[in-house]
């Protein structure tokens, strides 16, 4: 039981790191596809 | 016997499990839960079902994030095949508006706000990401090369277009210096002139044309002078460019004197040029021959040429 709470709070971690790496990603995605938009405006 | 005694309503309990995560020490809870009759074990279970229900929310953020970055890369994708399909079609268009749009973004940093995961977020424009590769402007270029006297040392190569000289420089690779010169409808028109004289020979100007003109050859057309003759230079197309109707047509006067003699008897020069079949020359000159504006022009050139002998 110690060692599956364990696995389950360092897969949390992992799916949170890598949350946080998709939306900087998304933002910068984002940002991108403004800066084309004005630049076609 | 009371109730009261059995349970214990005042240790104002909170079994949410998102507290696990919170400020409130362990111990505590544990404290709490075996107040409650409530074993270890039990205790575990709960904090492994809180991290279960944790682990499944970021888990749907993280899909739900995943499907939106793909989305998000598709889109951006397709609008910048479209706009560089859009620069292929308009180069030059795209390019003298690309230098409008540079300086209004500079005055007016606009912005176009963009909500990402519930927050919103702009971003300012950003030139060098959307900087358009230098090969893909494939602008004209053609190439003059003209006789001159030995005493001219001008670098005035006449042909037929109004030019404004800007600029002059000298290059490491050749002593003499080149000048530049924009078509006198620029800004509208967009052709620049190089002109320089040839390394191997000193008499040669050359010059490089950068563009094609958008808009008719002026009818007031001067034709090259005594001192000033047109020829090509190698692989680089050139165009005689007499009238904007007539046939482009490459005219080689000075590789050797003897087609200068025979232009004297003919009015159409034989070409040496292996690259040109006889045939296409021939069908060249039936057509400048036929074209009125390229006779006035050969008139005035005769004629003006006559004038300065006498």
């Amino acid at each position: 039981e110690e060692e599956s709470t364990s696995d389950l709070e360092e897969e949390l971690k992992r799916v949170t790191a890598e949350n946080k790496k998709l939306s900087e990603m998304l933002s910068v995605v984002c940002e991108n596809y403004n800066t084309l938009r004005n630049h076609l405006m | 016997m009371d109730c009261s005694s059995w349970i214990n309503t005042s240790l104002d309990l909170n079994i949410n499990p998102h507290r696990l995560h919170e400020d409130v020490p362990k111990k505590e809870v544990e404290n709490n839960f075996f107040s409650l009759g409530m074993n270890k074990s039990s205790l575990k279970e709960e904090a492994s079902g809180a991290l279960v229900e944790e682990l499944k929310r970021v888990t749907a953020e993280n899909k739900k994030l995943t499907e939106m970055l793909t989305e998000m890369c598709e889109n951006y994708n397709a609008l910048r095949s479209n706009l560089m399909e859009y620069m292929r079609k308009n180069p030059e268009k795209e390019l003298s508006s690309s230098k409008k749009r540079k300086s209004e973004s500079s005055n007016n940093n606009n912005s176009i706000p963009m909500v990402v995961n519930g927050n919103s977020e702009s971003s300012s424009t950003d030139e060098e990401s959307c900087k358009k590769p230098k090969e893909e402007i494939k602008t004209k270029v053609s190439r003059v090369s003209v006789r001159t006297e030995a005493s001219d040392t001008s670098l005035i190569v006449k042909d037929g277009y109004q030019w404004r000289k800007y600029g002059q420089k000298v290059t490491r690779d050749n002593p003499s210096p080149r000048a530049y010169f924009k078509c006198s409808f620029a800004p509208s028109c967009p052709v620049k002139k190089k002109v320089q004289r040839s390394v191997d020979d000193q008499s040669v100007l050359v010059a490089t044309y950068e563009g094609e003109h958008n808009h008719p050859h002026p009818s007031q057309m001067e034709v090259t002078t005594s001192s000033n003759r047109c020829v090509t230079l190698g692989s680089v197309p050139c165009s005689a460019s007499l009238s904007s109707s007539a046939p482009t047509v490459t005219l080689d006067w000075t590789k050797s004197k003897s087609s200068t003699k025979s232009e004297s008897k003919n009015i159409i020069p034989k070409i040496d040029s292996p690259e040109v079949p006889q045939v296409l020359v021939e069908q060249m000159a039936t057509s400048l021959t036929k074209d009125p504006n390229f006779r006035a022009a050969l008139v005035a050139a005769i004629s003006g040429k006559m004038l300065h002998n006498n």
